[in-house]
Parts: C-alpha cells; structure tokens; sequence
C-alpha cells in the first residue's frame, strides 16, 4: 500500500513508507492533524563505576545516558484492512513488535505492543521505552527529581495550539509504568526492562525475571491513544481509563450455553 | 464453592511496597503470583455459579486466561459455543472480542438472536501448519467481533462454525 495508513470515522494514522514508524495522527471529526513519531527504545542500565558505584536497580532507574537508543530505526510492516479493524503490525526485532488498531466507532488508537524476552549480555542490562514524540509539546513538569515518575494510568501532552484551541494528546496505560517527559514534545514509558547487576540495596539479587522457561519474561500490554482538543480531552479519556481497568471479562460455556438473555444491574438483582 | 475473600486478601498482601513496585526478590514476587492466582481461580468459581444461577443451568464454564496470547482450547477447538461478557462499569459498554479459532467463518449472535458482524483474520505468524513452532502455540486464526454489555450486567453471544473444520489439533501446550 503506497499509502500506508489505516482509519475510521474519527482518526486516521499515517505511517512513513521507508520506516514504516507512525508519522501523523489526524482528527478527522475536528479537521486537524499533528505529526506523532512513536518508536522503541532502550537505555544502557549502570552497573556502578569509580566515581559513583550505584547501579541502576528497582528504585533508582539511573541509565549511563540521558539518550535513550533505538531498538531498530526501522520496522518491517503487515497492513490489515477489515470492515471490522484495520491494523498495522510492526515488527522491531525478534523481541520487540506491535500492532496499532482502528476499530470501527473507537475514537481513539490502541497500540498492543510485546516485548521480550530482553536478551541480556554480559554486564550490560537494558531497560525498554515506548517513547512518543508529538510535535513541539511542552515538556512534562516532572514531579520527581529524576524525571522518571510512575504514570499509574494516563499521560498527557500538551501540543501547539490549533485556530487558538490548545490541542492534548493522552496515552491511556493498561497498568502503571515508569515515564516522564524528558525532551520537549516527547512522553517516555517503559513497558519493560532487565538487569544483570544488583544494586546493592538490600536485595541482593538483581531484577531480572528469568520466567518459567529462563529465558526472561515476555510483556505484552496496551496503550490508547486519544488527539483531540484539550477542552473535550477529559470527556474522552476518562470513561475509557475506567473500561480499561475494570474492563469486561469473557467467560466461555460450550453449546448454546445458558439462556443468559441480556440480563442487566436491575434484573440481575 | 466460590470464595472472593481469597482474592481479597491476596490483593491486601500485594499492597505491600514490594509487591506494588517490585522491589522484591524474586521468590517472594512469585509467591504474590502466586496467591492472586489462587484467589482468581476461587472468584472464577464464583461468577461460574453466579451464571449457573442466573442462567438455570449447570452447563460448565471455561475461562481463558490467555487470550492476550491467542490461546483458549475452547474456542479453538468446538464448532459451537456461547461468549459471555461480564460488565463490572455502572454504563453499557461496547467491547470488540478477539478469539483464536480455527474455522474460517463463523455465524455470532447476538443476545437477542440478531446476527452480528464478525469476521475470521487469519494470523500469518500462526499459519495452521507453523514451518517453525511460534512463540504462543494458537490457532492459526482469530474470530473477531463487536460485543456489548449492560450495565453492572452479562450478555451471552452465541458462535456457530460455518467452514468445515480445518485440519487442525491445538498442538501439546507448553506447562504453566
């Protein structure tokens, strides 16, 4: 698809051709657009050294550089396009892919990505971000010294106005997760992250999952993305954050299974 | 009998600085694994007696614990069964059900026995004969469609397998 680009009746979200990485988000009910890249990304974790011998660990995140490295500058890419979703999958590396969503009648972006398990390397310990840089937003007034807070469940970016109507772009967590605003215009979340080495306060064994085959854990997880105006942002996300955490849960019965008409609060009591 | 005081007080444990934030070491993040484990699978008895009592049957439940990775043996493998949803939020709720299958078409119905839209995406890193075993041994499709639920209420969808069933036998599960 030359195009490539997946939509429906609210958003439609544009990709580069050549890196097949997210490029645009446009509000089509709205009639604005904002450029949005979204990648991940992965830092390099202490392992302590002369001048200062604290390694990185569950408390201090303390990554030997404030840049964090791009797990692939490109993705390799499967469009889907259904009368009931279009998606597009992205495949970074052989442990790290996602797919983003459009459903029919959802106003807003869902990215399911997987990531791990992390390979670990001889002394070196890495921690993964999916990091989203929209245009020229402000930087996030962190509110711990290290820039690097948990975000329990929504972040927000604040982006240039559009005809003098300041713009938000939210990201909705399934669970909480470590972020922060470091540059101008960019929102970090670390959906995953490994060490080798322990840091010395108190554990004394480092924070790296092996999971049940020793291989390290695989994380799979779901951020929403909503582009809309800051006045009508609140009405968007905050219905969709309670969906997300006390989302429906599916049961399974063989046959036609019990003659459960739609039976709702009232009658259920 | 189910028991939703065991899920509680795994969750009153888990509020323990290290279990919130993973500080802990890793046997001890296991064991909290492990009583919400526990304590889930004695709620699970709870809502299947819930839907016995509501539904007036005793047909058993299944719940798939792992259809964030495509796999639940049910749906993979009968040509027809019914897809309960649960809604816990005080307002209806619209809620778009992914299910690994193996037919290619299927007939949904909706509570009311009005047919519902849904379609088979065949899962290319799944085919049904996997040159090399994926990383979640699923069904090589999965049958998408568009739920919803009432308020604090459950609604039952009912799925029928149209396509003749494709060779295919869900592949020894790897443990745990």
């Amino acid at each position: 698809d030359p195009e490539l680009q997946i939509e429906n009746e609210h958003l439609r979200v544009l990709f580069d051709p050549r890196t097949g990485l997210l490029r645009e988000i446009q509000n089509l009910a709205k009639g604005f657009s904002l450029p949005v890249s979204q990648g991940f990304y992965w830092y390099n974790a202490s392992a302590g050294n002369t001048q200062n011998p604290q390694a990185s660990g569950a408390y201090i995140f303390r990554p030997n550089s404030s840049t964090p490295i791009p797990v692939a500058k490109c993705a390799t890419t499967r469009l889907l396009k259904t009368p009931l979703v279009q998606e597009l999958h992205q495949n970074f590396s052989a442990w790290c892919s996602q797919v983003l969503r459009l459903r029919p009648g959802q106003p807003y972006l869902e990215l399911e990505w997987t990531v791990g398990p992390i390979p670990g390397t001889a002394g070196h310990t890495w921690a993964h971000l999916g990091t989203l840089g929209a245009g020229q937003g402000t930087a996030g007034h962190s509110w711990a010294h290290l820039g690097i807070a948990p975000r329990s469940s929504s972040s927000h970016l604040f982006c240039p106005p559009w005809q003098d109507e300041k713009l938000q772009l939210t990201v909705l967590t399934d669970r909480s997760q470590g972020g922060g605003s470091i540059l101008d215009g960019s929102l970090e979340l670390m959906v995953h992250r490994r060490l080798l080495k322990d840091d010395n306060r108190g554990v004394t064994e480092p924070l790296n999952e092996p999971g049940s085959d020793g291989r390290g854990l695989v994380v799979r997880g779901r951020h929403l993305v909503l582009l809309d105006t800051a006045a009508a942002s609140a009405d968007q996300h905050r219905p969709l954050a309670q969906e997300m955490t006390m989302s429906p849960s599916v049961v399974l019965a063989p046959g036609a299974g019990p003659h459960l008409r739609q039976v709702s609060g009232e009658g259920l009591w | 009998t189910g028991d939703s005081s065991v899920l509680r007080k795994a969750v009153a444990v888990a509020q323990h600085h290290d279990a919130v934030s993973g500080t802990e070491r890793q046997h001890v993040a296991n064991d909290y694994a492990r009583q919400l484990a526990k304590g889930w699978d004695c709620c699970q008895v709870l809502v299947a007696n819930a839907l016995s009592l509501l539904g007036g049957t005793k047909c058993p439940f299944v719940f798939c614990n792992a259809l964030n990775i495509s796999m639940c043996p049910l749906s993979e493998t009968a040509d027809h069964f019914t897809v309960i949803l649960y809604n816990p939020l005080a307002r209806r709720v619209a809620w778009p059900v992914r299910l690994p299958v193996r037919g290619s078409s299927y007939a949904v119905t909706d509570p009311e026995g009005q047919p519902v839209a849904s379609q088979v995406s065949l899962d290319p890193t799944n085919p049904p004969n996997p040159p090399h075993p994926p990383l979640a041994l699923g069904a090589p499709g999965e049958l998408l469609f568009q739920a919803w639920a009432p308020p604090l209420g459950f609604s039952a969808f009912g799925v029928k397998q149209l396509s003749p069933a494709d060779p295919w036998e869900p592949p020894e599960r790897p443990s745990g």
